[in-house]
């Protein structure tokens, strides 16, 4: 049974990427071979591990869910050991109106994923900012979903919203897919809004929220201009060691 | 001529929709006569003005673009006078794909706001993290557009695709769309990416940069758990000073 995770939110900027690559690099880091998905039509995943746009734009993620390209024609190296990705493109803006006909058309990630034979131990899934197609296409094809929580108000508001579509495709397109966790990312001690919206998930989530809190940590932010993952960047930040605390916890409670 | 303004970036959580409610705000504060069109479905501009989700699930934008109602019907005053919105709710999320067979489906919000004769002195439309249907509708509907630019590498990198978009919406849909300023966001004097994005911006788009930046000010992530805009809830902040000098920038120079 492969781990196939998604990361998804359909709030904005609240550290979807910069969670997907950090927890694909710790795990890589670990004996993990590891594939990474981007599936957001931005293709932040694919730039932040050092991968020209401009070098796949006729070979991405877009050309295998229109079936011209298979999955393992697409996937490409990193400067990271054992950390594969199937880059994104800016043609992946138009497949939600694109397959509007096609029957099925929320299984084609997972047919795309669920055929590739190169052993990795994890696959995981970057989504864009909504709950449209390519968000849903990636949950169908996962096992489990990690839900990154940015500590601002706005961004608890858009919680229950998630978690109702998340139940629907539970209960009609994958009842295999279960919570991993709620991940606090940018929490700022000096912030009275951090502490009160952590206690509020906390509250009501209890213990599906990670133990581990990513805080706001600027060495973050500055990686991606360089294409790689904080722990090339700046292993000894507070932003790498938490999201090496984090994989050592998807690692080891074994949720995903 | 009516100004209609989009708040528009694909890039998600940069500022868009704490500008869209700054600005209606601010120019409300100046005697304008403003509405407020919330164009994305997690509704964060109709909750940070104070309206519930739960009083418009059956009258909001949704039952304006399919049809169902009239923009008139819709319309809810807010605790700023002169300040009304067109609330959101997320049964629009549905809405790109409903529409699909429709003709002129890009002219849907155009249609509905040009037939409001409230005497609006500006119409802002704040934009959902895509350049999916909502946003084009926006942009199909407006004189001009502001794009919040968080002073960021991610955010960077989008802002060709979303000028491009632009420049096809001006081909094919909209030829009055002008662009009326790059406004630079979350700017933090202590973090050297937030120096190096704001060269790179003004040295590529010069004077299409407004010369008003805003800074990152905890007070603005606060108010919306208020349900008030920032001069409500602390108009001395650097936040609130920063986004009354934008409104009289946009007022000034007439851009929009
Ligand atoms: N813990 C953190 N501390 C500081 N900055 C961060 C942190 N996590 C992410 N960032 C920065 O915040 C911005 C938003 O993060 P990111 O792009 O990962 O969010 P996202 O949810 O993927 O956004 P989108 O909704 O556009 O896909 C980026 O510029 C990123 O570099
Ligand atoms: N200048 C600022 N300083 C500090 N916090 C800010 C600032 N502007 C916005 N915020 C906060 O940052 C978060 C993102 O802002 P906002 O929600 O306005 O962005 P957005 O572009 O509308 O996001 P989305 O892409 O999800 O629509 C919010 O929690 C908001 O309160
Ligand atoms: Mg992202
Ligand atoms: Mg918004």
């Amino acid at each position: 049974m492969r781990n196939i995770l998604s990361i998804a939110n359909q709030k904005g900027g609240v550290g979807k990427t910069t969670t997907a690559i950090s927890i694909a690099a710790a795990l890589a880091a670990s004996n993990k071979k590891i594939l990474l998905v981007d599936a957001d039509p931005q293709a932040n995943a694919t730039t932040g591990l050092g991968i020209a746009k401009n070098d796949v734009t006729t070979s991405n993620l877009y050309h295998v869910l229109i079936g011209k390209a298979v999955a393992d024609d697409v996937i490409v190296g990193t400067s990271v050991p054992s950390l594969d990705v199937m880059p994104s493109n800016q043609d992946l803006v138009g497949v939600e109106v694109e397959f509007v006909t096609m029957a099925k058309r929320e299984e084609r990630l997972k047919n795309a994923v669920r055929n590739i034979d190169r052993g990795y131990d994890y696959i995981i899934i970057d989504c864009p900012p909504s709950l449209g197609f390519l968000t849903v296409n990636a949950l169908v094809a996962s096992d489990a979903l990690i839900i990154p929580l940015q500590c601002e108000y706005f961004a608890l508001e858009g919680l229950g919203q998630l978690l109702n579509t998340v139940k629907l495709i539970q209960a009609r397109l994958n009842p295999q897919l279960s919570l991993a966790g709620i991940l606090l990312t940018m929490f700022d001690v000096r912030n009275g809004i951090s502490h009160r919206v952590a206690e509020e998930v906390r509250k009501y989530f209890g213990s599906r929220v990670f133990a581990t809190v990513i805080p706001r940590n600027v060495r973050l932010s500055e990686c991606p201009s360089y294409g790689m993952p904080i722990f090339q960047y700046d292993g000894a930040s507070r932003g790498a060691l938490s999201y090496m605390e984090l994989a050592r916890e998807i690692l080891n409670d074994g949720r995903s």
